[in-house]
């Protein structure tokens, strides 16, 4: 050691303990990472899908790690799931978007289809009272699915729109093994039948007519092309377009009365959500005849009641569901107010997210006892099994 | 019916329920599109004794955005399952926001579903107990096969997210 210099020792010295704070520091920050995160494995950092099915979930997700917007992601699962899960939703039906943006601010466009211009006058002497499917041409909306994805991906769409298709599309056309869960749909006897005797059974039954099952590939090669027109030209290639002709031809072949008029014009209704204190949260939901309103008035009488972890254990938990089933048995009185308030003038539902009138209800609630059906002012009426 | 919950990196939140009603809707395929019809129209019966051109039926679909009034936590939560979808609905919220379940567990709790003339129908794994005890303070408890609710959500809690689709679809997140 002598024989260095002290201004070389020092040197030494210095670098060493540099050294040993970069290194600390290092580990601080690693270890910060991971205390502050405190995430457990099976979450995410970034960004997440759920969807019905992992695949269309993937989609959904590699769509957003593509630098798209959450609208995007969306549309591109949708469509995935119009595949996937075509027994759900596609583009014949409707749907209903609650956005909200980088700002906070939410807004819903409803795309749920509305009723044609032309329609059977006494349908509603049709309705059946058990629970069975309501098939056949008269109950057919004017479908908003599409208009519906355009007006969001014009307002929120990062990515060109053409891209949410390929995915899909490539699916639609090369084929996928059949899903387990619409297999075993479609193995039930009941769906079976409906299929066969249907002109569903062109794309899932065998050449033979014999229903497809798990095990078979599915196939969607008009729908390919169908969605490749209007991921190339747009949706008016459906609204206004051959598409729209094509599809009213086949719908007046089935005794329908869509007309291209219908299609030319539907628009989608873009609203602000309707906002709901909940404690700490703020609950945006879409405004009638969206059925928002019921979760609302629901949660709003179960708020009232400051449930717990503690009111899931033994000795509560018979009153905490007691007191859910009221709340439900109430809210079931309120299911004629959720009605589509630009063609009814009557009361409309706004009461229905109103804490005050939540208070007046949840007193009428008993700990111990239920009543009969007058009291919570039900309509009996058959369910919808969606 | 099926349900879309997606949150993005930069916080926005899209909730989106679509719908083909039933199975398969109208039961009508167009073969010159490729495209199946829904029987939307379906959905006004016993709930209107009229219709209008342009008019929307009602409906249970109810996509909703949760926000905290700090802005760190969001959960974007939708269901399907037609008259099932508000209970599914109303219980995932409650058992995660108020019951201290997880996502996942609030989401796969059964259910409890109140049909439209007030009986009182349990999902099959409802604690048998709880039942009972019901049952003597007067509900109408009635026996029922069809529960065809499904609820899909994402949470972001305290920076992480977690995502779960129902597995009573067979379904699965998806995220990075």
């Amino acid at each position: 050691m002598s024989k260095y210099k002290p201004w070389q020792i020092c040197c030494c010295l210095c670098i060493g303990l540099f050294g040993a704070i970069i290194f600390i520091c290092l580990c601080m920050l690693v270890f910060g990472v991971f205390i502050h995160r405190g995430c457990s494995e099976d979450t995410y950092q970034h960004a997440a899908v759920s969807a019905d099915s992992k695949l269309c979930s993937d989609i959904g997700r590699d769509i957003l790690q593509q630098g798209g917007s959450a609208v995007d992601g969306a549309i591109a699962a949708l469509l995935c799931t119009s595949l996937v899960n075509p027994q759900s939703m596609g583009l014949g039906g409707g749907s209903i978007f609650t956005v909200r943006d980088k700002t906070g601010t939410v807004k819903t466009f409803s795309s749920r289809e509305t009723v044609p211009q032309s329609f059977k006058a006494d349908l509603l002497k049709g309705c059946p009272t058990s629970v069975i499917f309501i098939t056949g041409s008269q109950w057919i909306g004017v479908p908003g699915e599409l208009r519906g994805y355009e007006v969001v991906h014009r307002m929120y769409g990062k990515l060109p729109w053409a891209r949410l298709f390929e995915p899909t599309i490539r699916l639609a056309r090369e084929g996928f093994p059949m899903p387990p869960f619409l297999g075993s749909l479609l193995n039930i006897t009941l769906i079976g039948n409906l299929v066969k005797a249907t002109s569903l059974c062109e794309v899932f039954c065998h050449k033979n007519k014999t229903v497809l099952g798990i095990g078979d590939t599915l196939k969607f090669p008009k729908l390919a092309e169908t969605m490749e027109t209007i991921a190339e030209q747009g949706v008016d290639a459906f609204y206004t377009g051959q598409i729209g002709l094509d599809l009213i031809q086949d719908v007046k072949a089935a005794g329908g009365t869509l007309t291209m008029e219908d299609l030319k014009s539907f628009r989608v209704r873009v609203e602000d959500a309707w906002t709901v204190p909940l404690g700490d949260y703020q609950m945006h939901i879409p405004p009638p005849p969206a059925g928002g309103v019921m979760l609302a008035f629901i949660l709003n009488l179960v708020k009232g009641f400051h449930f717990t972890p503690r009111s899931m254990e033994e000795d509560q938990k018979v009153l905490t569901y007691h007191c859910y089933i009221e709340a439900a048995k109430f809210a079931n009185g309120q299911r004629k107010s959720v009605h589509d308030p630009v063609f009814n003038t009557k009361k409309d539902a706004s009461h229905m997210v109103d804490s005050d009138f939540a208070d007046r209800i949840r007193v009428l609630i008993s700990k111990n006892r239920t009543y009969n059906d007058s009291y919570y002012n039900i309509t009996p009426s058959p369910d919808r099994f969606g | 019916t099926t349900h879309v919950s997606v949150l993005a990196e930069d916080g926005s939140a899209v909730s989106v329920t679509s719908t083909i009603n039933q199975i398969f809707g109208a039961g009508i395929y167009s073969s010159r599109t490729g495209i199946i019809l829904n029987n939307e129209l379906a959905d006004f019966c016993f709930r209107a004794e009229r219709l209008s051109a342009g008019e929307q039926p009602p409906s249970s679909m109810a996509p909703a955005i949760l926000s905290s009034s700090s802005g760190k936590n969001t959960l974007v939560i939708g269901g399907s399952g037609g008259s099932m979808i508000t209970t599914a609905m109303a219980l995932s919220i409650m058992n995660h926001l108020w019951l201290g379940m997880s996502l996942k567990d609030a989401i796969a709790a059964p259910i409890v579903f109140v049909d439209g003339k007030n009986n009182v129908k349990f999902e099959h794994g409802f604690d048998k107990s709880v039942i009972e005890a019901l049952k003597v303070i007067g509900h109408r408890v009635t026996d029922y096969e069809y529960f065809f609710n499904v609820v899909n959500a994402v949470a972001k809690e305290d920076g992480c997210i977690t995502a779960v689709s129902d597995a009573r679809k067979q379904g699965k997140s998806a995220g990075y």
